[in-house]
């Protein structure tokens, strides 16, 4: 059973419950945190994350890769972070030599993201109080917020962003989605937690 | 505000971890 209070330990059941328990092909749910910085602008920040991948793993391995390079440095990026979690700096096993693909690389990056002042998608959709909702590569092409644009490249094909009462939901996926009320419903009954 | 790197560790563990199970279930002969 969740409870009504915020607590970053059921956060994370709430975004597996959310994405697990979703009738569409969700990627990633994220939960943007919003609070204050030092001159007292609003500023949604990381909360935590849940990450799935794609149902098609091969799809997702042949063709969202990126380069040999970009492989390198993803590959080098993933492995510093086990060692930095882990402690350890003797990681042998397959975990960092098996391709990262895109969805994987823009769900790290994102951990290193914020926007403040209703900056970005997140921001736009906390800021205004309604969900955005871009379904289709063109349409993330074409966004104005970076973040969509972004999303696009690294293979999604539909980014959402619920606001809550002290955050924001986002959800992405390399599936064409369409508006679901049944979704936004869920957010609003797993994420409007008094703070 | 103190708590996000501590939430972003937690996070990034988690997803370092499945990454992990997910791999080791893929490359096993009795895995998905």
């Amino acid at each position: 059973p969740l409870t009504p209070h915020f607590n970053q330990e059921t956060l994370q059941q709430r975004l597996q419950a959310l994405i697990e328990g979703a009738r569409e092909s969700w990627t990633y749910a994220i939960f943007w945190q919003s609070s204050y910085d030092y001159s007292g602008a609003s500023v949604l920040g990381w909360g935590d994350g849940y990450y799935k991948g794609e149902e098609d793993k091969t799809k997702a391995k042949s063709k969202n890769s990126g380069s040999i390079s970009e492989q390198q440095h993803r590959k080098k990026v993933l492995r510093e972070l086990n060692s930095l979690i882990s402690g350890s700096t003797t990681i042998t096993d397959e975990q960092v030599d098996e391709e990262v693909t895109d969805t994987e690389w823009f769900f790290l990056v994102s951990m290193t993201q914020s926007f403040v002042n209703g900056g970005g998608l997140p921001g736009q959709a906390f800021f205004n109080g309604s969900p955005v909702w871009v379904a289709g590569s063109d349409r993330l092409a074409g966004s104005p917020c970076e973040r969509a644009r972004q999303g696009q490249v690294f293979g999604l094909q539909t980014l959402v962003c619920i606001p809550s009462a002290n955050g924001v939901v986002e959800l992405g996926s390399t599936e064409m989605i369409f508006q679901s009320l049944d979704l936004m419903n869920k957010v609003r009954y797993l994420f409007n937690f008094n703070s | 505000n103190g708590d996000l790197p501590i939430a972003r560790a937690k996070s990034l563990q988690r997803f370092l971890e499945r990454r992990r199970e997910r791999l080791i279930s893929a490359s096993s002969p009795y895995g998905r």
